[in-house]
This record gives structure tokens, sequence and C-alpha cells, in this order.
């Protein structure tokens, strides 16, 4: 599975 | 950070501040659609359930629980303590047909089948839509508050702004997530008639009316 960064966004 | 993403925070926590101020001051929920308050609430719970596996920032961390603090706020005073001002005749959207199309549109679209992955995607299809029980309410009744229009209006500008973040984002450093900018782009779109109402009349003073 890919890496899904941590969300910046609210 | 940007000067458009952080114009779009603060103009989503001025909106939750005057709807809370609102309802507390007037110790009334007039008009105000406790079912968009209800899958508001639903969305950031689904939303912020990464405060407690990733580490953004204390901006972001604060920021979440805030959202969801205020969001449960809302409900407790529309259900719980002025729940006899709650409008509900005129509060008729059926929400199902919300949060149907977004479970399954979040099965299907997603960035990874992770059970936080397609929580979060499923907040982001329902938040574009979440606005639609308020608007219908305004359409049916025919009127809002000024106070109403204002807290319609920052909620708004919220996602409009976003975009400008994402376009921003994409420039300087290529990163971009389609998802959250497809979304966006439908929920601001779905503010619009009510944007041109209020540049032309509330901010003129009168009060929000639509043609009979």
């Amino acid at each position: 599975t890919a890496f899904i960064p941590p969300k910046d966004e609210l | 950070m940007n000067i458009f993403r952080l114009l779009g925070d603060l103009s989503h926590l001025l909106a939750i501040m005057i709807l809370l101020q609102k309802i507390f001051y007037s110790r009334s929920c007039a008009g105000i659609s406790a079912k968009s308050q209800v899958l508001f609430a639903i969305v950031y719970t689904a939303r912020y359930l990464d405060l407690v596996t990733v580490y953004v920032s204390l901006y972001n961390i604060s920021m979440k629980v805030v959202f969801l603090l205020s969001s449960y706020a809302t409900l407790y005073l529309i259900y719980l303590k002025f729940r006899a001002t709650y409008d509900r005749n005129h509060d008729t959207f059926r929400i199902e047909f919300l949060l149907l199309p977004a479970i399954v549109l979040a099965l299907l679209i997603n960035h990874q089948f992770s059970a936080l992955e397609v929580l979060w995607t499923f907040s982001i299809y329902l938040e574009s839509v979440a606005i639609l029980p308020q608007l219908f309410m305004v359409s049916k009744t025919g009127e809002a508050e000024s106070i109403t229009s204002h807290y319609l209006f920052a909620l708004g500008s919220y996602r409009g702004l976003y975009i400008l973040n994402w376009f921003y984002r994409y420039w300087t450093e290529g990163h971009y997530d389609l998802i959250a900018i497809v979304a966006g782009v439908v929920q601001t779109v779905l503010y619009c008639d009510f944007f041109y109402l209020y540049v032309t009349k509330v901010l003129k003073g009168k009060k929000l009316q639509l043609p009979a």
C-alpha cells in the first residue's frame, strides 16, 4: 500500500 | 501554511463562533437546520480520528479539538438546551440521501482502502453537501436572519479560500489532493447562489428574502 502523508489541512 | 489556508481556517472558526453566539445569546436556534449540524458533527468525527494516530502540529491539534467540541456543543444547544425553539417543521431534508452516496463514493473512490483513509474520504464528500439541509430550510421559509446569513457566508468562504490554498500549494510545492480539491469545488459551488443574495441584499442592510 502506498504511503499516505499526514494531512495538514483541516 | 499559507495566507489562504490561514484565512480559510479563521473563516471556518468565525462561522462556528457566529453560530454558537447567535444561539446562545438569542436563546433560540430558530432558522438553524439541526440536520446540517448533525452532518457537520459526523464530518469532524470521521475526519479527525487521526488526532490519536499522527502528530501534525499544535495548531492542527488545537483546531481539530475546537471544531469537534464546538460541533457537539451546537448539537447540545439545539437538541437539549433550546430544543423548544428548534424549527423542526421546516427542517425536513432527508439526510440519508446525502449520507448513503457519501459512504458509497468513499468506498469506491479513495486514496487507500484503509479504515482511516476511507473515513477521511467519507468526511470530505459529506462535508461538501452537509450544508444542503440548511440551504433547503432557508429556501423553504424564504428568508434567513442576517446573523444566519453571516454564518453561511463565513462557512462558505472557508472552502473557497481552501481552493486558493490548493492552487498555492500546487504552485509552490507541487502537492495536490484531487479528492479534497474536487469536493471543495462542489462545496463552494453549492454556496454560489447564496453568495449572490448575500452580496446583493444582506450587505446592503436588507434581510435575506427569496423571491416568492
